[in-house]
Formats: C-alpha cells, structure tokens, sequence
C-alpha cells in the first residue's frame, strides 16, 4: 500500500458516495447515466467474484464489499425508488457496442485463460470505457450539475492515482500488470477533456455547460 | 513481473 493506491480508493470511495448521496437527497436522479452505473455494477461484480476465493486484508475485503454494495444501492435508487425522474431519452449510448468488443478483448487478451481471470480482465477492460454513457449523456444534454461534475472528477481521480501507484509499484516492488496500466491509461485519458472543463469552469465557480 | 497470487489492487 502506497499513498497513491490508498488516495486512488478513498477518492474512488468518495465518488461513489457523491453520487449516492446526491439522489439521495435531491430525490432525484436527474443528468446520471443509469446504464453507467448498471456497467459499474457489473465491473465490481465480475472482478470482486475473487472475494470467495481469496482473502487479501480486511481493508480489500471491506473496500470490495462496499463498492459493490454502493453500486447496487445506486442502481436501484435510479431504476427503482427514484425511476420516475431518471432521464431515459437522453441516457442513450449503445451499451451493446462496449459490452461486446469487450468481452470478445477478455477472451483473447489475458493473463490466464481460466473464468475467474476472464472475468477479472473484462471488469478491468470495461471499467476503462464504463463512463462514457455518462459522458455522452452530458455532450448531449450540453450541461451536468455542478454535484455530478464533483463526482465525475472523484472518480477520474482515483484511475490517475492508480496510474502513480503503478509506476510506484514498479520502481519499488517490480511489480507491473500490463492489463491493468492499459486500460488504466485509456480509462484516464477519457477523463482529459472534462478535467480542462472542470479546472477551467466548475473550479471557478461556473456551472458546467457546454456550447450548443 | 505479474502477480500470480492474485489481483490485491481494488
């Protein structure tokens, strides 16, 4: 455990509160991507599979437990309890277009061909490409709230951690997962466009909207 | 080097 991989979890932790929290009290789930957070559920729940397998640490084990009951939480505030105002219309990225290429990628590229580790690398790979129904949701309405914009960054955060962490990883302990560093990279580089907008805009106190 | 114990990153 390094500053940055602890950082990156509590900042990845912090994101998901954000955006729980949000729903919560505004009753509504009004500009979240529902088929986002539907592929974050099942990202945790393809990789975290290995919570019956192995134990880690208490820390691994809690972290892992909370993250996937989060993600259900807010899963079932968007498409149950709070269903009425969840913005379907403009929620429509085709998500059969990442779930696909992305599994057949599992298959084909990964460090073990056995269930488990397919699994773990699918959730790798679509966790890097799981935003994007979340981004595209906002270039289409042209605007987010100022809360979501939080969470989004929380959650940009925590990859870019974990990109530190494994550059630490590697000059200390030689350790390196090519697999996880990719997608990691990819997964970060998606983010750059709305990090600018977030320092250039959010930061100042501006709401984030783009030009129509 | 890949860790074969497993994946003990979140």
């Amino acid at each position: 455990m390094n500053i940055f991989r602890l950082t990156g979890d509590l900042s990845h932790l912090a994101a998901i509160i954000i955006l729980l929290l949000k729903i919560w009290k505004s009753r509504s789930c009004a500009g979240i991507s529902g088929k986002s957070q539907i592929l974050f559920a099942i990202v945790f729940t393809a990789r975290y599979l290995d919570l019956l397998t192995s134990f880690i640490s208490v820390y691994n084990t809690s972290m892992k437990v909370i993250y996937i009951g989060c993600a259900y939480a807010t899963v079932y505030l968007i498409y149950a309890k709070f269903r009425a105002t969840y913005d379907g219309n403009h929620d429509s990225f085709r998500v059969e277009f990442l779930v696909v290429p992305v599994g057949g990628l599992a298959v084909l590229i990964n460090h073990t061909f056995s269930p488990l580790e397919i699994l773990w690398t699918f959730s790798i790979y679509l966790e890097s490409v799981a935003i994007l129904p979340q981004l595209f949701m906002i270039s289409k309405t042209g605007e987010a709230e100022t809360i979501t914009t939080h969470y989004l960054f929380c959650l940009g955060m925590y990859r870019t951690l974990y990109l530190f962490n494994w550059v630490w990883r590697f000059y200390f302990e030689g350790f390196f997962d090519m697999i996880a560093i990719v997608a990691g990279l990819v997964q970060t580089v998606l983010y750059c466009d709305f990090f600018y907008l977030y320092v250039t805009k959010v930061l100042k106190g501006k709401k984030l909207s783009l030009p129509a | 080097e890949y860790n074969i114990y497993g994946h003990d990153e979140l």
